[in-house]
């Protein structure tokens, strides 16, 4: 998982 | 965005209005768990540190604006505003009991090593074990107020549908979160008793129940 920079749920 | 997740949203923003409302509007926050509305305000207060740094999209500042708000309004009504009703002798859950083990695994397991990320993962560790100190005080008093439980159906539910969400959107745009996705079903399995106990209980009529 690369998602660090972006987490888009709440 | 799905209509899961939407749906999710929505029942998450439902649960923390009801919660408000109910205490607003009674002038008390009797058998309310203020120490589990603390660890709400600190979990999305560490979640959303990314409001200074990474825009996603409008709904999602907003969202993120009006949970912040409504969190420390919560907080601000139970240990300030109506102190008087709070019941501070059945809310004697030990947070340190889950900061310490929570702090501890966002340090062993994040996405990447910088403050953020693991401030974002403590968030998600913390929420899932955040309304610990509630169905706590639920038990020890023995019962809680219809409306308190409707507020956990509501915060269950959006657990709930943002499993239902991941499945989704693992199916469709393959994306999986792994730390989110764990916690998320481990928190939800926290509830599965309560709901379990509201459909039996609440929607039957009763209009108050005990947690065994």
């Amino acid at each position: 998982a690369d998602e660090a920079s972006a987490h888009d749920e709440l | 965005m799905n209509i899961f997740r939407l749906a999710g949203d929505m029942s998450h923003l439902v649960a923390i209005l009801i919660l408000l409302l109910k205490i607003w509007r009674s002038r008390s926050c009797a058998g309310i768990s203020g120490k589990s509305q603390v660890l709400f305000a600190l979990v999305f207060t560490t979640r959303y540190l990314d409001l200074f740094t990474s825009f996603i999209s409008a709904y999602n500042t907003v969202m993120k604006v009006v949970f912040l708000a409504l969190s420390y309004a919560t907080v601000y009504l139970i240990y300030m505003r109506f102190r008087n009703s709070y019941d501070s002798e059945n809310d004697t859950f030990r947070v340190e009991f889950l900061l310490v083990p929570v702090i501890g695994l966002s340090f062993l397991e994040n996405y990447s090593f910088t403050p953020m990320e693991i401030l974002w993962t403590f968030s998600i560790f913390l929420e899932s074990v955040a309304i610990m100190p509630q169905l706590f005080m639920i038990t020890k008093t023995g019962e809680a107020e219809s409306i308190t439980n409707h507020y956990l159906f509501f915060l269950g539910l959006y657990r709930a549908l943002y499993i239902v969400n991941w499945v989704w959107r693992y199916h469709t745009e393959g994306f999986f979160d792994q730390i989110a996705v764990v916690s998320g079903v481990v928190q939800t399995i926290f509830y599965c008793d309560f709901f379990y106990l509201y459909v039996t209980r609440v929607l039957r009529g009763r209009g108050k129940m005990s947690l065994p």
